[in-house]
């Protein structure tokens, strides 16, 4: 417990630390992660990425840099692991670490031990923002980060049906502990719905409507926006270059 | 070892036995395996589901009977968990056994311990088919299930993106391992398109077009369907009531 507050010294460069999270997989947590970080790159600050989501890293792959290998750099003696740089926004994620096809890698303390290398054995410099991507759902990664360092808060995104809540009530019970005690800064209402061009009025509520909207009300915590399924959203994460479309703004601005 | 080989002899009276596997959380597994389930049950036969996505079971959910507590029973001096029925499908969930908002519960060993107790301790009786509900990915449960249960083979749900691929390509390198040798009966690409009532002839690839069913056909391995995203699958799997719509009987009629 001594060693937990002393190392939330870590990163003493880092002006804001924000972790991303969901109650369960493939609401969008990933993407959100890496268009909030080009966003917030994008009004001039500068930004790191942790791609902490050990059991299927993709930040390597949503920036367009999956083949590439972090350098080492030397500072006073110790050996740094340097983040790779792209789309404004520095990177580092086990995706970079681990073979494409590893069947089963990844497990307990292997994993939060590689995690906390990529926080404390790399060279990240000053920077105004880190966002964490967090694995889905809740566990020891989770624990272990929060030990680790101080977090400004978190971000947890979900898309809108009833059977998704659970799972995030799930995680918000996890930040309230007091163990933990890490501020929800807000909830990500992601796939909320869709507009086709041809009918640009239409709102089709594809997985529901404004259930995570209406549970962030609920529980008085602040939506952070509802951010509609763009085909263009999924072709960036496909090719590599974070569409930071709509809501991203309205995220931005939030912090 | 040849514990293992004894242990394939659990669920003697289940003529098939299907998993059902993602590569990562959130392209439809669960609601996939609903669906399935239902639909076989449809065609007269004797269905069993078995909920072994520990990290988020959502079969209980699905089939509206959350709040359910399965019976024990009495068989020649032995303790069994009897299976809970609803919309013609034996279902056991450990959904039934942890409380809703447990932040950290399922983990390790213990998680597979309980799966185990839901196949060998259970009273299924005779069934045409089981289904199984892994968790997404890769890991010990899937080890551990693989271990104990002669499967008839795996099916594996997908959406469309290439970001998804490799995860599934993942998942079909398991079941190839030697130690597994579980037989992949088909790849579904589910959400592969919306098609909007007032647009009837218009398919919106949201998520991406092909890339799962691309896929299947290089790799050989049938492409079961292709579902695409509609709003009352997703108003099922809130309500608990399976949809059983479109390629569900494709799905059904390759068994
Ligand atoms: N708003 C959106 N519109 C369209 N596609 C999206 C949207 N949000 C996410 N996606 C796509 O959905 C898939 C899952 O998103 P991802 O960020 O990997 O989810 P998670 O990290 O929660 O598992 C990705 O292919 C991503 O590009
Ligand atoms: N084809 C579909 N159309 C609309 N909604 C879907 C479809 N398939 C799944 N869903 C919804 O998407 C959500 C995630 O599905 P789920 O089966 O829980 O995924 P997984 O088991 O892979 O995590 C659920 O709310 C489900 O109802």
């Amino acid at each position: 417990n001594v060693t937990a507050q002393a190392n939330k010294s870590l990163l003493p460069n880092v002006k804001n630390i924000i972790a991303v999270a969901s109650g369960k997989g493939g609401v969008g947590k990933s993407t959100v992660a890496a268009n909030l970080a080009v966003a917030l790159a994008g009004t001039g600050a500068s930004v790191g990425l942790l791609d902490a989501d050990v059991y299927g890293p993709s930040q390597h792959i949503m920036f367009d840099v999956a083949h590439e290998k972090p350098m080492m750099k030397d500072i006073d003696g110790k050996s740094y692991i340097v983040p790779i740089e792209s789309h404004g926004v520095k990177l580092l994620s086990i995706g970079f670490f681990a073979s494409m096809t590893d069947a089963i890698v990844w497990r307990g303390p292997m994993a939060s031990k590689t995690v906390q290398q990529l926080i404390s054995d790399a060279a990240w410099g000053d920077l105004d923002y880190m966002i964490i991507d967090l694995p889905p759902g809740t566990g020891d990664i989770h624990l272990s980060i929060v030990n680790a360092i101080k977090l400004t808060g978190a971000v947890i995104v979900s898309t809108p049906q009833h059977i998704a809540l659970a799972d995030v009530q799930r995680g918000i019970s996890m930040f309230a502990l007091p163990s933990i005690n890490v501020p929800v800064l807000g909830i990500i209402e992601n796939m909320a719905y869709f507009t086709p061009a041809e009918l640009p009025n239409n709102k089709y509520y594809l997985f529901g409507k404004d259930g995570a909207a209406n549970m962030a009300k609920n529980l008085g915590i602040p939506l952070l926006g509802q951010i509609p399924i763009v085909q263009a959203i999924c072709e960036g994460g496909d090719k590599g270059e974070p569409a930071v479309i709509g809501t991203d703004n309205t995220v931005t601005t939030a912090f």
